[in-house]
C-alpha cells in the first residue's frame, strides 16, 4: 500500500511536467 | 510560523527526556534488585551508561535519518512553502484522483497560448484576404470594363464592315 | 480509515507513516540493543563476584521486567511523538498548495472547459486552413485577371492600331469613311464624266 502511495505521489509530481514537455513539443511542431 | 527542524529536535528531546524519566534509576534498581543490593555503585554506573548509550543511539539515528532524507533542507523548504501560502484561506486544491482532470489546468495555459496565436493568424489572414478580395473585385470590374470596351470596338468594327459591304454593294450596282 | 497522506508523499517522496515506522523500528532496535548490552555487562560483573548466587536466568528475568516496562513507556511516548510529527512536521497544511500544483490555483481549468478550448483550437485551425485556401484562390484569380487583362489590352491595342491604319487612310470611323467613300465615288464620277466628255 505504501509503495502504491509513493508511486502515485511520485507520478503526480513528475508526470505533469513530462507531459507538458511533450505537449509543448507537439504544439510547436503543429505550429510550424 | 515555526521551524519544523527545530520542532523535530524539540520533540525528540522531549521524547528522550520522558523515556529517560520513565527508565529512572529507581525503576532500574527495582528490576535488578539483587544486583542493586549486591553492588549499588555498579548498578548506578550501569544505569548511567544505559541512559547515555540510549540517548546517544537515538540522537545518532535521528541525525542519520536527517542526513539520509536530506530532511533539514526538505523541512526548511516546506516551512517556506507554508509561509508563502499562509494567506490562502480555506482548503487548497488537492489531486482529484483523475489525472486527466488534474492535467487540464497544467496544460491549459499552453493551449490558450496556441489558441491566441491561431486567432491572431486567422485575423491577419482574414484582413489580408479582405484586401485580396477587394483587389479581385476591382480586377473583375477592370476586366469587365475592358471586355465591354473590346466588345464595343468589335461591334463598331463589325458594324463598319457590314455597312461598308452594303455601301460597296450599292456602289457596285 | 487510513489517511494515505499522498500529498505529503508527493512532497517528501515517502509517506510520513513509513518515515515514522522507520524511526520507531530504529529506536526500538536501539532500546533492545542497549538492554542487551546492559545485560551482558551485568553478567560479566557478576562473573567477577565470588560466590555470587544470582543466576543468569534471574538477570534475564530482571532484564525482561525492565525492558517490558521501558517498552510500554517507549510505545506510549512514541505514539504521542508520532501524532505530533504527523500533525505538525510531516504534514502539508490543508490550505497549502505545493509549487508544482500552483497552476491548479492560478488558472483552474475544468475538463469541460478544456474540451471546449480544444474544440475552439480545432475550429480555428480549420478556419485558418480555409483562409489560406481562400488566399490561394484569390491570388490565383488575380494572376488569371492579369493574363486576361493583358489579352484584352492586347486586343484593344489591335483595335487602336486598326483605328490608326484606318485613320491614316481617312477612314477612322464609319461616318468619315462614308463621307470619304461618297467623296471618292463623286470624284470617280466626275473623273468618269470628264473622261467621257473628252473622249466625245
Amino acid at each position: 500500500f505504501d509503495e502504491v502511495i509513493v508511486d502515485i505521489a511520485t507520478k503526480r509530481k513528475q508526470y505533469p511536467r513530462k507531459i507538458l514537455e511533450c505537449v509543448i513539443k507537439t504544439l510547436k511542431a503543429r505550429h510550424e | 510560523t515555526f521551524s519544523r527542524v527545530k520542532l523535530l529536535d524539540t520533540m525528540v528531546d522531549t521524547f528522550l527526556q520522558k523515556l529517560v524519566a520513565a527508565g529512572s534509576y529507581q525503576r532500574f534498581a527495582d528490576c535488578y534488585e539483587h544486583l542493586h543490593r549486591l553492588q549499588p555503585e555498579t548498578t548506578q554506573r550501569i544505569h548511567d551508561k544505559f541512559i547515555t548509550q540510549l540517548q546517544a543511539s537515538i540522537r545518532e539515528e535521528i541525525s542519520e535519518i536527517k542526513e539520509e532524507g536530506n530532511l533539514e533542507t526538505v523541512l526548511n523548504s516546506l516551512d517556506k512553502i507554508v509561509e508563502d501560502g499562509k494567506n490562502h484561506k480555506g482548503p487548497a486544491w488537492r489531486p482529484s484522483g483523475t489525472p486527466e482532470r488534474d492535467l487540464c489546468s497544467v496544460l491549459a495555459p499552453y493551449f490558450l497560448q496556441q489558441r491566441d496565436t491561431l486567432r491572431r493568424h486567422v485575423q491577419k489572414q482574414e484582413a489580408r484576404n479582405q484586401e485580396l478580395a477587394e483587389a479581385v473585385l476591382a480586377g473583375r470590374r477592370q476586366v469587365e470594363a475592358l471586355q465591354q470596351q473590346v466588345q464595343a470596338q468589335q461591334q463598331a468594327w463589325q458594324a463598319l464592315r457590314k455597312q461598308r459591304r452594303e455601301l460597296a454593294a450599292v456602289l457596285m450596282e | 480509515s487510513v489517511d494515505p497522506m499522498t500529498y505529503e508523499a508527493q512532497f517528501f517522496g515517502f509517506t510520513p507513516q513509513t518515515c515514522m515506522l522507520r524511526i520507531y523500528i530504529a529506536f526500538q532496535d536501539y532500546l533492545f540493543e542497549v538492554m542487551q548490552a546492559v545485560e551482558q555487562v551485568i553478567l560479566k560483573k557478576l562473573e567477577g563476584i565470588p560466590d555470587c548466587d544470582i543466576s543468569p536466568v534471574q538477570i534475564r528475568k530482571c532484564t525482561e521486567k525492565f525492558l517490558c516496562f521501558m517498552k510500554g513507556h517507549f510505545d506510549n511516548l512514541f505514539g504521542k511523538m508520532e501524532q505530533l510529527f504527523l500533525q505538525l512536521i510531516l504534514r502539508i497544511p490543508p490550505n497549502i498548495l505545493l509549487p508544482e500544483d500552483k497552476c491548479q490555483e492560478t488558472n483552474p481549468y475544468s475538463e469541460e472547459e478544456f474540451q471546449l478550448l480544444q474544440k475552439e483550437i480545432k475550429e480555428l485551425q480549420e478556419k485558418y486552413k480555409t483562409e489560406l485556401y481562400t488566399k490561394q484562390a484569390l491570388l490565383a484569380e488575380l494572376e488569371e485577371q492579369k493574363v486576361v487583362e493583358a489579352k484584352l489590352k492586347q486586343t484593344l491595342t489591335l483595335f487602336d492600331e486598326l483605328e490608326n491604319v484606318a485613320r491614316d487612310h481617312g477612314t477612322s470611323d464609319f461616318r468619315e469613311s462614308l463621307v470619304s467613300f461618297v467623296q471618292n465615288s463623286r470624284k470617280l464620277q466626275n473623273i468618269r464624266d470628264s473622261v467621257e466628255k473628252e473622249s466625245k
